[in-house]
């Protein structure tokens, strides 16, 4: 099953 | 001070019913841009973007820059007391812990005011970078509602990808498999029932449809939707807000390990 990734693995906290 | 007037009322309520369910609570940035606002859901699988710029309401005023902590299920439940035709002014004064929602009818015969409670919200904000799409499909939005309301019936992910054929919606469940495929379509009499496919790489990503179909509740705001995919980025989904901004969704893609 592919596992449900998270917003803040692809864009940076400024 | 702070302080918007939209005659079109109708639009702010249509925003909230859009993220409600997205997002519990928001800082709501007013700025001399206008009034925008970046959320995650709770999981942080979503992230929704809004803009209103200023340009578009018909009145429009921010001294200085400040940042409202709202809940967005009273803001939604206070806006549900407006009339939909009714003029919308949002006030807010310069070190006061609360914002004032005022409705007016068309015909200025009933006037009601409402004042919210703000809140400290740590958020965070995210940068977001520009990016190159591998494709970008504008489809009729009650099109992409309808095809992720039928898919979720069967599963709960929805396979997207995009190849000359066109742009591809599938799932499978327990009672089996569906596939959507929607061409390019651009000989339609009004522009809004067109399908439009702008390919430089062939991508298929994965999502679930949970949230998805959380995004088409934007579907009143716009009669198109663009839908951003690259292979190495989250989905974007956008909804064009009349000659005033967007209300963009970001979704993470299932990755399969």
């Amino acid at each position: 099953h592919p596992k449900q990734s998270t917003i803040t693995s692809f864009f940076t906290k400024l | 001070m702070f302080e918007l007037r939209l005659e079109q009322g109708s639009l702010l309520k249509k925003v909230m019913e859009a993220i409600k369910d997205l997002v519990n609570d928001a800082n709501f940035d007013c700025s001399a841009t206008g009034f925008s606002m970046q959320a995650m859901d709770s999981s942080h699988v979503a992230l929704v973007a809004l803009l209103l710029r200023s340009e578009g309401f018909e009145h429009y005023r921010c001294d200085r820059n400040i940042s409202m902590g709202i809940n967005l299920a009273n803001m939604a439940k206070i806006l549900k007391c407006a009339g939909n035709d009714d003029i919308v002014t949002v006030k807010a004064d310069d070190g006061t812990d609360s914002v004032t929602f005022m409705f007016e009818s068309p015909t200025q015969d009933k006037i009601s005011d409402f004042e919210l409670k703000l809140m400290d919200i740590d958020s965070e904000h995210l940068g977001i970078p520009e990016a190159e799409y591998d494709a970008i499909v504008r489809m009729p939005s009650a099109e992409f509602a309808r095809i992720c309301k039928d898919l979720s019936s069967i599963g709960d992910t929805v396979v997207i990808s995009v190849t000359k054929e066109g742009v591809k919606f599938s799932t499978r469940g327990d009672i089996g498999t569906a596939n959507i495929v929607c061409r390019q379509n651009t000989s339609v009499d009004k522009p809004e029932e067109a399908t439009i496919i702008e390919m430089k790489e062939m991508v298929s990503l994965t999502f679930a449809l949970r949230y998805m179909n959380s995004f088409a509740k934007a579907t009143p705001l716009a009669s198109q939707v663009t839908i951003s995919l690259s292979s190495d980025l989250p989905v974007v989904v956008e909804y064009k807000i009349a000659e005033m901004g967007y209300i963009r969704f970001y979704l993470a893609p299932k990755i399969e390990e």
